[in-house]
């Protein structure tokens, strides 16, 4: 199952 | 890191390269809304407030400090420095209406009720609709310098690219992120009708005008 990734985008 | 996300990240930039150069070369922000740009260096401040607790790569360090320090750079050339020319009787937007909804939407729909989640969460909201003032400014008057057209068409890039990038990263990484992908989709609706424009007219050569 996919998991909520953590904000390391911009 | 992939392609649809380096893409996404430095049409991004050159979005915010364009509008600072334009303003500097002409030594005008004719045509630009101000308000608009203040709701990016507040959605910036509020969503990059990590550079403090979370440390995730140099790229992603140095792109935060670039986007804030271009951010407020726009709004002191804009207010300061060559305020005479900003278009203040046009940009009539009243931020607020677009701040409040962001805000008390971040208080209820987040991932997790901490200060700095709240703050992220707010940004992603506020960034979804910040380009509606200037959006508004354009219709207000009616048509968009070329220049002004190319900076709006690739702050929509940046966003529709990023679509992209959830999808590869849902299916590659098995990661996703709900408010991230819906907001970034409504971000990406509101260009739609500039887009169309952009490339029916700016593309040809034409200036961008709204039929009256």
């Amino acid at each position: 199952q996919p998991q909520q990734h953590p904000h390391d985008e911009l | 890191m992939n392609i649809f996300r380096l893409l996404g990240d430095l049409s991004h930039l050159l979005a915010i390269i364009i509008l600072l150069v334009k303003i500097w070369k002409t030594r005008s922000c004719a045509g630009i809304s101000g308000k608009s740009q203040i709701l990016f260096a507040v959605v910036y401040t509020s969503r990059y407030l990590d550079l403090i607790n979370a440390f995730i790569s140099p790229y992603n360090t140095i792109m935060k400090i670039v986007f804030l320090a271009a951010s407020y750079g726009t709004i002191y050339l804009m207010y300061m420095k060559f305020k005479a020319t900003y278009d203040v009787n046009h940009d009539t937007f009243r931020i607020e209406f677009l701040i409040a909804p962001a805000a008390v939407l971040a208080l209820i729909v987040n991932h997790a009720f901490e200060p700095l989640e709240i703050l992220w969460t707010f940004s992603i909201y506020l960034e979804s609709v910040a380009i509606l003032p200037q959006l508004f400014l354009v219709s207000k008057t009616g048509e968009a310098e070329s220049i002004t057209s190319h900076y709006l068409f690739m702050l929509g890039s940046y966003r529709a690219l990023y679509i992209f990038n959830w999808i590869y990263r849902y299916y590659a990484e098995n990661h996703y992120d709900l408010i991230a992908i819906v907001a970034g989709i409504v971000q990406t609706v509101l260009y739609c009708d500039f887009f169309y424009l952009y490339i029916t007219k700016v593309l040809k050569g034409k200036k961008l005008q709204l039929p009256a």
